[in-house]
């Protein structure tokens, strides 16, 4: 049996967004820990991981040590859609074996209740193992900034050069109709501190990216007013979004290397 | 020119 309510439904529509367009279909996994999936796209360039803790939900059950379910992402996000934003959202399924999870949205007032149930799909999933990494620089900055750079750059150029220095965090790009830079300083003294900028640098790093991939990361600009920009001159760039109060969604991309 | 590098050759299968 497992049973996961969430009050604040409208995070589970916002997260099914941020994936959708990078992976057709995943594994969510449900443990004592939370509720959580990891994926790749079919290209094995980007990956995501999502953590939903237990203690986020209203009410967790989950009685099958690890039980995976197995969802094509297009059919999830059809079926969330028909959730309100203020919806409480409850997810429940019989267990192994079982080839259906329903899904339960409630209108604040309780007015309106509709059950949507959903085939689940058996997915070889490949799990890849990400040890802790020590990073060379770790920028945090508003994530509708880094939204808005990825967005502006992409109309210039297919990749970025993400360069971490004193100075700041750079965004370079160059196509054929000229090239771009934009340059992020360290700020701290904001009103508000979701607007700050903050670099924390062992060593100056600089990598390239797709950013193709970069802009589907920021579809996740709606579960954070900061994104985490992790980077390290021998590893893939890690993008988190942090949910509130709940865990985070994070996207590992790797770079682009030369010939 | 640039490669688009995989991240098999980073992380291991679990």
């Amino acid at each position: 049996m497992l049973e996961l309510r969430l009050v604040q439904g409208s995070l589970l529509k916002k997260v099914i967004e941020s994936l959708k367009d990078l992976v057709n279909d995943a594994n969510f996994d449900c443990s004592s820990t939370g509720f959580s999936l990891q994926a790749m796209d079919s290209s094995h360039v980007a990956l995501m991981s999502l953590l939903l803790r237990s203690d986020g939900f209203e009410h967790y059950r989950c009685d099958h040590g690890n039980f995976p379910m197995g969802m094509k992402l297009e059919n999830l996000s059809k079926i969330l859609k028909c959730a309100g934003n203020d919806d409480i959202i409850t997810i429940k399924a019989d267990g192994p074996g079982n080839d259906t999870v329903t899904f339960m949205f409630e209108s604040p007032s309780q007015e309106k209740i509709a059950d949507y149930e959903m085939k689940l799909m058996d997915i070889d999933s490949e799990h890849l193992g990400i040890p802790e990494a020590e990073f060379h620089a770790i920028v945090r900055m508003p994530s509708s900034e880094f939204a808005r750079i990825c967005k502006d750059l992409s109309s210039i150029g297919d990749t970025v050069v993400i360069s971490v220095t004193k100075e700041g965090i750079k965004f370079s790009t160059k196509g054929d109709i000229g090239t771009a830079n934009v340059v992020c300083r360290q700020n701290t003294t904001v009103d508000k501190p979701e607007d700050a900028t903050i670099i924390e640098m062992q060593q100056p790093v600089s990598l390239t990216f797709a950013l193709r991939y970069m802009n589907s990361f920021t579809k996740a600009t709606p579960l954070s007013n900061t994104v985490t920009i992790s980077l390290s001159s021998d590893l893939p760039v890690v993008v988190e979004y942090k949910i509130a109060e709940m865990g985070y969604i994070r996207f590992y991309l790797a770079p682009k290397i030369e010939e | 020119p640039e490669m688009q590098a995989s991240l098999n050759s980073f992380y291991l299968f679990l």
